[in-house]
């Protein structure tokens, strides 16, 4: 028996237990499961720690309730700006990639970031161009676009505040800088 | 924001988080998620870890880097550093949100201040577990 530890999370913040019905806990707990266990039969076919975690982050992306690839929130603009990243820690090397648009798995190419850019951390419009280069898979707008997102987008899009995933809170970020 | 941590049999650790920032975000801002030592880290020595939650917070404390440092400097365990730097020093820093957390041995620590995490972890071959709530 191959031994490993694995772990995964969706997300943190004042999740509501009275806006959590029975049918939205279960579709959550779907998610989770479905991602663990892409990692877990990895791990157990001696797979690396390093696939197994990118795998279950790009499963974790496709799912639309977390706020990640297929159902990350959007701007002020009404885009889409998504980061992630990766390490691993044999080598102490780590990829990774921040505000880019219209990629379906920004953990892949944070993993390509590590492996074949040279550099650790790249970002913007000049990412996508190298993500191109790579055959990193993107997506269409409507992708990305689920209507809870966008209901969340437009209860703060008219105000200087901006709202974390698993939140009720609005931020004006007065607080956060002293 | 959504993320991984996992130890393999061949005892190397590895880490990998992702996430669409903030509803409304503007400016560029950019969280700790994509910040090697803030929201991702993993070093055979120490630890795996991914972060979720204010990400300003997350990088001002430079939390997951400061995790690894208490294990190899100071000797904590990843649950005693995991509960330090969650449980103590974020909070008064006013930083809501939580991490998991594997060590070189298998250990798992799934810590956070806020009201729930998403999360869900597996060791060897026992039940998978997944939890919302504390």
């Amino acid at each position: 028996m191959k031994k490993f530890s694995f772990a995964i999370h969706g997300g943190a913040g004042t999740i509501l237990p009275s806006l959590m019905t029975a049918e939205k806990e279960a579709t959550y707990k779907l998610g989770l499961s479905t991602a663990l266990s892409i990692g877990t039969a990895i791990l157990q076919n001696g797979g690396s720690s390093l696939d197994a975690v990118e795998a279950a982050v790009a499963s974790l992306e496709d799912f639309p309730l977390f706020n990640a690839g297929k159902g990350a929130v959007f701007t002020n603009k009404g885009t889409h700006e998504m980061d992630a990243s990766i390490m691993d820690g044999k080598t102490l090397e780590a990829g990774a990639v921040s505000g880019v648009s219209k990629i379906r798995n920004p953990i892949k190419l944070a993993r390509i970031i590590k492996e074949k850019s040279g550099h650790v951390f790249l970002c913007g419009s000049e990412a996508e161009v190298f993500a191109k280069t790579q055959g990193v898979l993107f997506e269409t707008d409507d992708y990305f676009y689920t209507e809870e997102r966008y209901q969340q987008w437009q209860d703060v899009k008219h105000t200087d505040t901006y709202q974390m995933d698993h939140s009720d809170k609005l931020e004006t970020g007065e607080k956060k800088f002293g | 924001t959504v993320g991984a941590v996992a130890l393999d049999s061949y005892g190397n650790l590895a880490a990998a988080t992702s996430t669409g920032g903030m509803t409304n975000k503007r400016f560029g801002r950019v969280g700790d998620s994509p910040m090697i030592g803030a929201g991702t880290y993993a070093n055979n020595n120490t630890c795996a870890i991914s972060c979720t939650g204010h990400g300003e917070y997350f990088i001002r404390a430079v939390v997951a880097y400061d995790i690894s440092c208490l294990m190899e400097y100071k000797g904590l365990s990843l649950k005693e550093a995991c509960e330090y730097v969650v449980k103590d020093k974020l909070v008064k820093f006013g930083g809501e949100g939580g991490l998991i957390a594997i060590d070189t041995v298998g250990n798992i620590e799934l810590p956070f201040n806020s009201e729930g995490m998403y999360r869900a972890w597996v060791k060897n071959n026992e039940p998978m577990q997944i939890a919302i709530y504390k």
